[in-house]
């Protein structure tokens, strides 16, 4: 038991994670691993010859979800509340819990704009396409 | 780790890919993007007509709603007053049929007949599109029939013009073919600039019944019902400038999930 002259220790809150990659998310969450956050795959259309095919956009970037979940006491990191639980049972139990992963937790639509084989023009708008935000599920 | 490496190959020596990766690429991404086959290399493109000018505009308008959020997309002057019914002449947002529509596609008439002032009256103009690759399991939300009037000469700039679009239903031996009213403007006769016809009921029947497809009527009167040649008082036809030569735009919405009813 602590003794009594001891301070109160101020109880560590536990705000929710921002959901854009911030100073601390650059922190190696443990020998030189990141932590969980979303990651740009920019391809270009013109690179892929296809200028003249894709009115627009210039390229598709295809974000992705990459990282650790690994629970870093006293940091803040990409997890639901549920995730933050799940990580410590799997801190006790391995075995039988397995722990969160990184993944998307918002996405965003994408419309291209190109010719088809008849010279019309099409747009065609894909509902949550590209990775908006990642975190920990 | 298949994706840190895919960044790093792309990033770092993209141009470097073998053909066979940079074929595996396109078709990730054709497949990603829900994409038609690998493009055909299309002949030197000329100055882009008026239907991919259009098209651009409303690229710009639904990626600008994209990227803030609904009911922020600012759609440029060329495009504001798309889609009739849900869409006012000023500047608005979005509109639902614009906001909402999966795909749309845009169609440059193929064939085009006149009756003139060589003819006897009533002259008229018939547009005929070729929908044939319209998207399955798509259902049409709105459509519309663009064509430009410019100014001419000789025309009194007060006069209003009653401009009919029909959709031609059947075709009859040496007789007039059945009509379908579709849409009705009158314009002052000074006025230049795109006009835009809502021809949404003839589009689903073409989507339902391809074969009924015989294209739209056009007609031109005064206001004491005298038929006025379609050339004459400035609608541009195919052999007008490309920017701006008559086309047709379709906004279709992917089919919901048929909803089980209610027993």
């Amino acid at each position: 038991a602590a003794s009594p002259n001891t301070q109160r220790k101020k109880k560590h809150k536990n705000d929710l994670p921002h959901n854009r990659t911030g100073l601390l998310d650059h922190t190696p969450v443990s020998n030189g691993r990141q932590a969980c956050k979303k990651h740009e795959l920019y391809v270009s259309f013109s690179d892929l010859g296809w200028k003249d095919w894709v009115l627009a956009p210039s390229g598709y970037s295809a974000y992705y979800c990459a990282g650790e979940c690994d629970y870093p006491l006293g940091s803040c990191m990409n997890a639901t509340n549920h995730a933050l639980i799940q990580l410590v049972v799997h801190l006790i139990k391995p075995d039988e819990v397995p722990k969160a992963c990184c993944a998307p937790t918002k996405l965003s639509p994408i419309s291209v704009l190109f010719y088809d084989d008849n010279n019309n023009v099409i747009l065609k708008k894909h509902r949550n396409m590209v990775v908006k935000t990642c975190g920990c599920q | 780790c298949v994706c840190g490496q895919m960044e790093g190959m792309v990033h770092s020596s993209f141009r470097r890919l073998s053909g066979r990766e940079k074929k595996e690429m396109q078709k990730e991404i054709l497949s990603i993007l829900g994409l038609p086959g690998r493009p055909r290399p299309h002949p030197p493109l000329r100055p882009p007509s008026s239907a991919p000018l259009f098209m651009l505009d409303l690229y710009h308008a639904v990626s600008a709603e994209e990227d803030e959020g609904p009911g922020v997309g600012f759609i440029p002057e060329s495009v504001s007053h798309a889609v009739l019914p849900t869409l006012s002449t000023h500047t608005p947002p979005l509109g639902t049929v614009v906001s909402e529509a999966d795909t749309v596609m845009s169609f440059v008439n193929l064939v085009e007949h006149e009756r003139d002032l060589l003819q006897s009256r009533p002259y008229w103009k018939e547009f005929r599109f070729d929908l044939t690759p319209l998207p399955q399991g798509e259902t049409v939300t709105a459509a519309e029939f663009r064509i430009y009037k410019t100014l001419t000469l000789g025309q009194r700039a007060n006069r209003t013009l009653h401009i009919s679009v029909y959709e031609i239903q059947r075709e009859k031996r040496h007789r007039e073919p059945e009509l379908v009213l579709l849409d009705m403007q009158s314009v002052p006769a000074g006025q230049e600039g795109w006009l835009a016809f809502d021809v949404t009921t003839a589009s689903n029947h073409w989507l339902l019944h391809p074969r009924s497809n015989l294209g739209i009527r056009l007609y031109v009167e005064t206001e004491d019902d005298r038929s006025l040649s379609v050339g004459w008082v400035g609608l541009v036809g195919r052999r007008g400038p490309r920017s701006k030569q008559p086309f047709m735009v379709t906004f279709f919405r992917a089919s919901q999930a048929p909803c089980r009813p209610p027993r």
